[in-house]
C-alpha cells in the first residue's frame, strides 16, 4: 500500500528542473545559453584552437502568458565528437568526457542534456547535433527517452566533408522569457570575453541584433593535462577503486605510482607514521588500517605541493588587460592583479586570483561601495552572491577599513578560483561552497592585493589634501 | 584520445557530495540530522501515529583537523519498511516512496542513502537499519556499491517481534564538527517543533546533553491524499506517459479520467477550445496536436480550482498556537497569523501561510528589524536566506513603510509553504526558486496580514503620544 519504485537521472531532473538551474522561463534561457555556450568553449580549449562561437536565438512563436519558443542554435570549430557518442553525450544524463582530474568548464556530464531535456518537454520539438572531428559530418535528430534516461535517434544522415570542418552544431526549440533575462545574458558574454580574450563570441538575440565579442589575442592558454590524484585527497571509496585495479605489489608500490607528490623517501616517512609496512599487498589492507591511511594522509604535511598543470589560470597578465578593457580604466584607476600559488582542498589542487580596482572610472560606472565579479573554472557566475564563498570573504573575512577602504569607497573585487573540482553547491554552477581551504586562499590572496590597495588610497587622500591648501 | 563515460547517480553525488547539503564536517552534521529526521517524522505521519522520536550523536574519536568521528543513531515509530525494501530504501539514490503527489518531507529519493554514503566515505564503516512493520524485525548491516548504486548486504538478521513493534532505528557513524554547528541545529529542532507539536523529539549530543521537546498535541494534521495532476501541469512528457497507459478512448475520457477538476462539461468546453475532437482517441494525438493541448490547458481559465486534500497545511490554529509558545509572546504583543487558499504552479497545488509578531517581546530577542522564519512542507530552512524566494518578497515586494514598519521595527516574519512539489533549488533543500505563481502568493498573504499589523503599529504610536502629553 505504500508503493516503493525508482526513477532514473533523467526523470529526477525532468520533475525537478530548477535543480539544474531551469527554474522559470527567464533563467531557463540563461541556463540553456550558459551549457551551450560553456561545452563550445571547453571543445575549442581542448584542442586550443582559437573558439570560433556562433550563437543565434530566434523567437519562433510568442505565448499568452508572456513566454515565447524559441530556437537556439550554437555552432563551434571545436573537437566535434565520434558519432557513436554523440546519442550519448546529448541525450543520457551522467555522460560525458569530463570526468578526468583535469580543469575544464564541464564537469557533472549532464549540463548540455538537461538543456535539450528542458527543450524537448516544453516544445516537444527533437533536437538536432551535427558534428564531425575531421572526417565524415554526422547529423543526428534525437529526442530522450526520460523514464530510461536514453537517446532515441529519430533521423541519422552522414554528409561529405569535403572542406575538413571540424566543431558542433546543436539546435534546438525551447521555451523561454530573454527580455526578463537579456541584461544578464549580455553581463554574462561580456564577463566571458573578459577572461577568455581569445575567443571569437558572436550572438544574434531575438530582436536580430547582432553583439560582437571580438578575439582580443591568438595566445591559447596551456591545455590543463590530467594528473594523478593527491594523496590528501584519498578517501576509503578511492583508495579501494584503486586497489581493485592496481598492479602494485606493495603499499610503497602503490603510493608511488598512483599520487603525485609521492616520491621513495616520502612514501617511506609516510607509511612508516601511518604504521603500514612498505612490503603490505594492498589487497590485504584491513578496513581499520584503510581508515588509518587516509586519516594520516590527511594530516601529512610532506607531500610535495600539487602538481598545477591539471590547472589553467587566466594569469595576471591576460586578467589585467581583460579588466582594464573591459573596465575602461585609466591611468588614473588603481589596478592590483594577484595570483596565488596553487593550493589543495580534498586532495584537489585550485588555484584563486584577484584583482582590486578602484578610482575615478569606477566611481563614474559603479555605485559607491564594493561590486564583486566572480569566476570559477572562467565561467562567470551571476546569481546567488550572497550564498557563495566569494561574499562571505569580501564581507565578513576582510576588515575593509584597516585597508583604508570606506563604504563610500567604489570599489571593484574580481576572484577567479580554477580547480579540477569547483565546490559548486548547486547543479546549475551558481556559487561555491564555503570549503575551509578555498574560503582560507581567498582570503589571504584578496588581503595581498588590498595592501598595495591601502597605499594607493593612502596617497590619494593625501594628493587630494595638499591640493585643497 | 577522449575518453567518453558514464557515472551511477550515487558516483555523481560521491564527487559531488557539496550539491547534497555535505559541504564541510560541520553542515554534514545538519545535513545527517535533516535526512533521518525528516524520514521518521514522514514515516510517521504517514500512519498518523504521533511521533516518538530519539536521536543521539555519540562522539567516538576526535581528530587534529578539528573533526570528530560520530556514532549517529536515530529511532522512530513510524511505519517502518517492508524487509524486501529496505537494502534498496537506504542504498540506493532516486528510489523511495514518495514519487507520488500528496505532501511530504522527502521528495527526491536520496537524503537518506547520501547521508549513509557520506558517513561509509568517511569511516569505511557499514550503517545498519533495524526495521519492522508490525511483523519480523529485520536487522541489515549495509554498505553502498557506490559505482554501482546498488546495497551491498553485510549481514542481515531477523529476530523475533513480542510487543509487536514497528518502525525504524538507523545507525551510522561518520565524520562531522558539531561545535560549529551546533546552535543551528538546535534552532532546526526547535522550529521543527514549532510547527509539529505532535512530535515528541528527545536528542542527546555528544557531550552527553539532553534536548526534549515535548508533545504538545495529541492532534495528528489530516494524512495528505495522493491526488490526480491538475491540468495546468500538462506537459508533452507526462501527457505521452499517461497516453502510453491509459484506457481511455476518446480525449474527453481521457481529461475527466486522468486529472482532477476536470468535468464533463469543462472538458467539452476545454477540447473545443483547444481545437482537439471530443472523440479523438488520445493515442492518434499528432505532435503538434499535443504541443496545442499543452499550451491550452495553461491559459485554461476554468478548470476547477486544486484539490488540496494532497496539501497538509499547519493551519490557523496551530500555527498560532507554535508561535506563541516558541516566541514566547505576551498580550501586549501583536501576532497575525494568515492561511491563503490553495493556488497552483505548474498545476502543482501549493498553500502559503503566514504569521507576522511584533511587540516588546520580539523587541527583547530580536534586534531591530525583520527576521524571517520559514518553513517549506513543515522542513525548518536556515540557510541561504538571501537566495530564496522569501526574502525576495520581504525584501522586494513588500512597501513596509506603507504598513507603518520602519527599519527600526522588530518584526518576525514566519511563512510556511506547502506543496506537492516544492521548487527547490538545491538537492539539500536549503532555498526555493522564485516560482512566478508561488512568489505571488507568498506577496499576497503577507501583504493581508500586514494589513492588521498597520492598525497594531498605528495604534501603538497613538497610545504611545498620548502617554507622553
Ligand atoms: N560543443 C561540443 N563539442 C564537443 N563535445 C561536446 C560539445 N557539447 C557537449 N560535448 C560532449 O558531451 C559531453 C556531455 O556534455 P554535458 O554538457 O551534458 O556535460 P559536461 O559538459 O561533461 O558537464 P556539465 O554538466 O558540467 O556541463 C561533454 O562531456 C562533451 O564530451
Ligand atoms: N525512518 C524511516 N521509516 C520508514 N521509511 C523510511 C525511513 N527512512 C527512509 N524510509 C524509506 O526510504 C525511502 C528513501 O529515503 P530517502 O531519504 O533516501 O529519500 P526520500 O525521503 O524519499 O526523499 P528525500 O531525498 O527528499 O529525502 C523513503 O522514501 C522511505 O520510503
Ligand atoms: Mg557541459
Ligand atoms: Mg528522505
Amino acid at each position: 500500500e505504500i508503493v516503493y519504485q525508482s526513477i532514473s537521472p533523467s526523470d529526477f531532473f525532468y520533475r525537478n528542473r530548477e535543480i539544474a538551474g531551469f527554474s522559470n522561463p527567464s533563467r531557463a534561457v540563461y541556463a540553456a545559453v550558459r551549457e551551450l555556450l560553456e561545452n563550445s568553449l571547453d571543445a575549442c580549449e581542448r584542442q586550443r584552437v582559437p573558439p570560433d562561437i556562433f550563437l543565434r536565438l530566434t523567437e519562433v512563436s510568442a505565448s499568452e502568458g508572456g513566454t515565447s519558443i524559441y530556437i537556439m542554435r550554437i555552432e563551434d570549430n571545436g573537437t566535434g565528437l565520434p558519432s557513436d557518442q554523440i546519442p550519448s553525450a546529448f541525450c543520457r544524463v551522467f555522460y560525458g568526457s569530463k570526468y578526468t582530474l583535469q580543469q575544464s568548464r564541464g564537469t557533472f556530464g549532464l549540463g548540455g542534456t538537461i538543456t535539450i531535456l528542458y527543450g524537448q518537454i516544453t516544445t516537444h520539438q527533437p533536437v538536432t547535433v551535427t558534428s564531425s572531428t575531421g572526417g565524415d559530418i554526422h547529423e543526428f535528430t534525437m529526442m530522450i527517452d526520460i523514464e530510461r534516461n536514453e537517446p532515441m535517434i529519430l533521423k541519422h544522415k552522414v554528409l561529405g566533408n569535403k572542406k575538413g570542418w571540424r566543431g558542433t552544431v546543436v539546435q534546438l526549440q525551447m521555451e523561454g522569457d530573454y527580455s526578463r533575462i537579456k541584461s544578464r545574458l549580455l553581463d554574462y558574454l561580456k564577463q566571458t570575453a573578459m577572461v577568455s580574450p581569445y575567443a571569437d563570441l558572436t550572438f544574434v538575440d531575438p530582436g536580430g541584433r547582432l553583439y560582437r565579442f571580438e578575439r582580443g589575442t591568438d595566445m591559447m592558454p596551456p591545455l590543463p593535462q590530467p594528473v594523478k590524484p593527491h594523496p590528501h585527497g584519498i578517501d576509503v571509496e578511492n583508495f579501494r577503486r584503486l586497489v581493485s585495479v592496481t598492479k602494485a605489489r606493495s603499499m610503497k608500490e602503490f603510493m608511488t605510482g598512483h599520487f603525485q607528490g609521492v616520491g621513495s623517501k616520502t612514501a617511506d616517512k609516510f607509511l612508516k607514521l601511518a604504521g603500514i609496512g612498505n612490503r603490505t599487498r594492498p589487497s590485504s589492507m584491513k578496513p581499520e588500517d584503510i581508515v588509518t591511511l587516509v586519516r594520516a594522509a590527511r594530516e601529512f604535511k610532506d607531500f610535495k605541493r600539487p602538481d598545477a598543470s591539471c590547472l589553467s589560470p587566466i594569469g595576471e597578465e591576460l586578467l589585467e588587460k581583460g579588466i582594464r578593457k573591459e573596465l575602461g580604466l585609466t591611468e588614473n584607476d588603481f589596478l592590483k592583479v594577484v595570483s596565488r600559488k596553487p593550493s589543495t582542498y580534498l586532495g584537489f589542487p585550485f588555484i584563486v586570483e584577484t584583482a582590486l580596482a578602484t578610482g575615478p572610472t569606477i566611481r563614474k560606472q559603479y555605485k559607491a561601495g564594493t561590486t564583486i565579479i566572480r569566476f570559477a573554472n572562467r565561467i562567470p557566475l551571476l546569481f546567488d552572491e550572497s550564498s557563495g564563498v566569494i561574499w562571505k570573504v569580501v564581507n565578513r573575512n576582510i576588515h575593509w577599513d584597516t585597508y583604508n577602504v570606506s563604504s563610500d569607497t567604489p570599489m571593484v573585487v574580481v576572484v577567479h578560483v580554477c580547480s579540477t573540482k569547483i565546490p559548486y553547491k548547486t547543479v546549475g554552477k551558481e556559487y561555491m561552497a564555503d570549503q575551509p581551504e578555498v574560503e582560507k586562499e581567498i582570503t589571504n590572496v584578496i588581503r595581498t592585493a588590498a595592501r598595495s590597495l591601502r597605499l594607493f588610497i593612502s596617497r590619494s587622500i593625501r594628493i587630494e589634501r595638499e591640493r585643497r591648501r
